[in-house]
């Protein structure tokens, strides 16, 4: 999105990965996300949270990051997106 | 993560709070265990689940309200962002734990914009604590994202959606129709008073309580020392000094936990001896409780004593040799609960035990070393080692062990020869004109 600031972007990568959308990313190489399987996250959590599925982290995406939710993770490994691209 | 299934594989599952919220002046102690048993009872009403609160660190479902990094790799971020959240059932220590961040302002009964409704975020939670997952399902409670309040704890209907997964899990509970249409009335009642379980000084007798000067009792039994007096969804308790605890009866269901919330009544219960065990006998089937929980595995068939297949009317193990008699109609039955085996030579003809009526109501041991026989509004005393009923009997039992005055009989009073048979309640005369009278107690 052309107005997301690195903040915005850190905070919606750390939210996909804390809830199953995105592999958590490996502390020992500092391997980042790409931005295809983003993307594909994205999508996958506009689908579950019911928006429309752009892959783009828009107002309404963001927004619905802060709604206060359970703690727990959406998908589990096998669900993910990217486990299921690595398939 | 969520794991593709899991469950317990037991039913009856005990839940506990280990730590309550700080800010205590939004919900109070009694208000939070109120949710709680309630959030709990959605599930239990529909699934054949059933959960008792208990004491200890041994709960299945320990309940905390905790902040920030509480060591479980799920840390809380303050107001707002994660809320709560629960562990799948499993064998692990955490299994079932539910989680609240303490940083909320936990409300019931406020508008959205005032807090977090805790018994819609525990209703969720303990969908997880039971195996579910999150679900996209917009008609669903365990939609990841809070959602603002559900509505009347008392009245809350979860959504087809959770219930269709419920039972896909545990089966359908009895009484429960799967085919009943999705409830669209949820969240529409304004709430009402909660009735706190725990709060029993608030909770008025029943309408259906029956009189305990005038009832006939289902069954009666020692347990711990204590006398039990059951009749229909009632008992009542006497002390060890054969003190009543309250003139007022206790749901069965409140203190017995695990019983079919259905069952209306039982037919005899007895503490068996050696484990300690309580059994609970109603028609073909018996329970056995650890002290007030039900275990896993019960009700089974009483054919597991080798008795007959139409039930028992009585229960008692006679002190003098702590076998165990059970009685039906004008037979009686005498089994060892040391090897689980009926003894030999028996049913016996009950015209045996001298005095005692046929189709006894129940029967029960106590501390003064007598058997007692209890049929409609009397009893019968066998002392020791005797089989036959003392004379100056039967007595009314409502004058004698349940502080009832001066009844319809005109029975000699019992002789006192070193046994008690008379209520220790400390008595003052009845100044209501009313049928009992004011028992003082002192524990």
């Amino acid at each position: 999105a052309p107005s997301l600031t690195d903040e915005q972007l850190d905070t919606g990568v750390d939210w996909l990965s804390k809830f199953g959308y995105l592999p958590p990313p490996d502390p020992v190489t500092g391997q980042l996300q790409t931005k295809e399987a983003l993307t594909k996250a994205i999508k996958a959590m506009q689908k579950f949270g019911g928006l429309e599925e752009t892959g783009v982290l828009d107002e309404e995406t963001l927004g619905l990051m802060k709604t206060p939710r359970c703690s727990l993770p959406d998908l589990s490994e096998s669900e993910s997106p990217l486990t299921r691209r690595r398939r | 993560a969520p794991p593709s299934q899991s469950k317990w594989s037991k039913r009856h599952l005990s839940w506990r709070i280990r730590t309550f919220p700080k800010e205590s002046h939004l919900l109070g102690r009694d208000t939070v265990r109120a949710l709680m048993y309630y959030a709990l009872k959605v599930w239990s009403d529909i699934a054949p689940l059933d959960f008792h609160e208990v004491a200890g660190n041994q709960a299945d479902i320990q309940i905390d309200f905790t902040k920030a990094d509480h060591n479980d790799g799920y840390p809380f971020d303050g107001p707002g962002g994660t809320v709560a959240h629960a562990f799948y059932p499993g064998d692990r220590l955490t299994a079932g734990d539910s989680h609240f961040d303490d940083d909320e302002a936990w409300t019931f009964r406020s508008p959205d914009a005032h807090g977090m409704d805790l018994f819609a975020v525990a209703v969720h939670e303990f969908g997880h604590a039971i195996g579910l997952a999150h679900t996209s399902a917009v008609e669903s409670i365990m939609r990841p994202y809070y959602q603002g309040p559900v509505g009347d704890p008392l009245k809350y209907h979860l959504p087809y959606e959770d219930k269709v997964r419920v039972w896909q899990l545990y089966g359908v509970r009895d009484s429960v129709s799967h085919t009943a249409q999705p409830n669209t009335s949820r969240g529409t009642d304004p709430p009402v008073l909660l009735d706190l379980p725990e709060n029993r000084s608030a909770v008025l007798p029943e309408r259906d309580a029956p009189n305990r000067c005038t009832t006939h009792f289902d069954a009666v039994a020692q347990i711990r020392g204590e006398a039990f007096f059951f009749k229909g969804k009632y008992f009542w308790r006497l002390t060890r000094e054969k003190q009543l605890v309250s003139l007022r009866p206790v749901p069965i269901h409140r203190f017995w936990r695990g019983l079919p919330t259905f069952l209306d009544s039982v037919d005899a219960v007895y503490e068996r001896p050696g484990d300690h065990r309580i059994v609970f006998f109603k028609g073909l089937k018996y329970w056995v409780f650890k002290d007030n929980n039900v275990e896993e595995g019960y009700p089974r068939p009483i054919s597991d004593f080798g008795l007959p297949t139409d039930g028992v009317d009585a229960a008692f193990v006679w002190p003098h040799n702590d076998k165990t008699y059970f009685f039906k109609d004008g037979r009686y039955w005498r089994y060892d609960d040391y090897v689980h085996r009926m003894d030999l030579g028996y049913p016996k003809d009950s015209t045996l035990w001298k005095g005692v009526p046929p189709q006894l109501d129940d029967a029960m041991r106590w501390s003064d070393g007598a058997s007692y026989f209890f049929k409609g509004a009397e009893y019968w005393r066998v002392a020791g080692s005797g089989m036959e009923v003392e004379d100056g009997y039967p007595r009314p039992i409502g004058k004698d062990w349940l502080v009832c005055a001066d009844m319809l009989s005109d029975s000699p009073a019992p002789e006192t020869n070193g046994t008690e048979t008379h209520p220790r309640g400390r008595h003052r005369a009845s100044h209501a004109g009313s049928n009992y009278e004011v028992c003082s107690c002192t524990s």
